[in-house]
């Protein structure tokens, strides 16, 4: 699967884009979060695009806001 | 209250229903 960038994103319509996005950083969170995968995806999609797309370059930036996104998630469920 | 169908949930394959505004 060829690497998504900005430009290949822009190109797809608007509604095709967060897809896009989703099918990448899914697979990368079920790899930590099984159970939490599709909530985490979900969370995260709601983000803009610029910073889903350095999330997918940036193994870093996806865990702090993958571990973000779990802190919201418990504190929402408790 | 809160809405507890918050987070919308992404299933690989499945179209991306999750934002209502786009």
């Amino acid at each position: 699967q060829e690497p998504l960038d900005a430009t290949m994103l822009a190109s797809a319509p608007l509604m095709d884009q967060k897809q896009l996005l989703g099918e990448r950083l899914y697979p990368l969170i079920q790899a930590y979060h099984p159970n939490l995968a599709g909530k985490i995806t979900g969370m995260l999609l709601e983000m803009d695009n610029t910073e889903l797309l350095h999330m997918l370059e940036s193994p870093e930036s996806l865990h702090a806001k993958v571990d973000e996104a779990i802190a919201v998630l418990k504190a929402h469920q408790a | 209250g809160n809405n507890i169908n918050w987070p919308p949930e992404f299933c690989p394959g499945v179209p991306w229903k999750g934002l209502q505004n786009i």
